[in-house]
């Protein structure tokens, strides 16, 4: 789950 | 970047277009939920804070500026330039039964308890269900012209084409994010009697209309 919080989606 | 996003992300942009392109060459807002648009402008600001402290590709910025400023655009088009045309009496979905149990859901459901994080999940929730003012105002005087239908479509495929996505990035990269995929799902389904009614009426010449 550590890079759901990346948001590099729109 | 995978095939299914881009796709996903150049059907959300054609639908705005589509929509914007018709109000300005038919001058007219008739048959478009303002209160969509508002909400849809709302989703927009509050996910794309980010534009100022984060910087993912240029291609993320440009699509975000983008969003915003065709999302305002509308709102403008449709409330002051062609307020005349605007269908206000059938535009009435109460909003706040939206916003509410979106910002509810936000402080339940978030990856860290900040203000930008809260106002990205508040985004999330918000954007699964900001289309329901339009498909109300569509159920309400029972008919989509052509083109809103068209806009509707590319809408709904946007999120759609976003699930493939996300089922690629979760076997290609492990990635995973279940805030974006529940609302996503939930988003999806919405469209899904329209995505029907597309199909089996506006593909095949005819005129979008609901049954009573």
């Amino acid at each position: 789950v550590s890079a759901a919080a990346a948001h590099d989606e729109l | 970047m995978n095939l299914f996003r881009l796709m996903g992300d150049v059907s959300h942009v054609l639908a705005v277009f589509i929509l914007l392109a018709k109000i300005w060459r038919t001058r007219s807002a008739a048959g478009i939920s303002g209160r969509s648009q508002i909400l849809f402008t709302i989703v927009y600001l509050a996910r794309y804070m980010d534009l100022f402290f984060s910087f993912i590709s240029l291609y993320n910025t440009v699509m975000k500026l983008l969003f915003i400023s065709a999302s305002c655009a509308t709102v403008y088009l449709i409330y002051f330039k062609f307020r005349a045309t605007y269908d206000g009496n059938h535009d009435t979905f109460r909003i706040e039964f939206v916003l509410v149990p979106s910002l509810l859901l936000a402080f339940i459901f978030h990856y860290s308890m900040s203000f930008f994080e809260l106002a990205w999940s508040f985004s999330i929730f918000l954007e699964a269900v900001a289309i329901l003012p339009q498909l109300f105002m569509v159920t309400k005087t029972g008919e989509a012209e052509n083109i809103t239908s068209h806009y509707l479509f590319a809408l709904g495929s946007y999120r759609a084409l976003y699930i493939l996505n996300w089922i690629y990035r979760y076997y290609t990269e492990g990635h995973f994010d279940p805030i974006a995929v529940c609302a996503g799902i939930v988003q999806t389904i919405l469209y899904c009697d329209f995505f029907y009614l597309y199909v089996t009426k506006v593909l095949q010449g005819r005129k979008l209309q609901v049954l009573p």
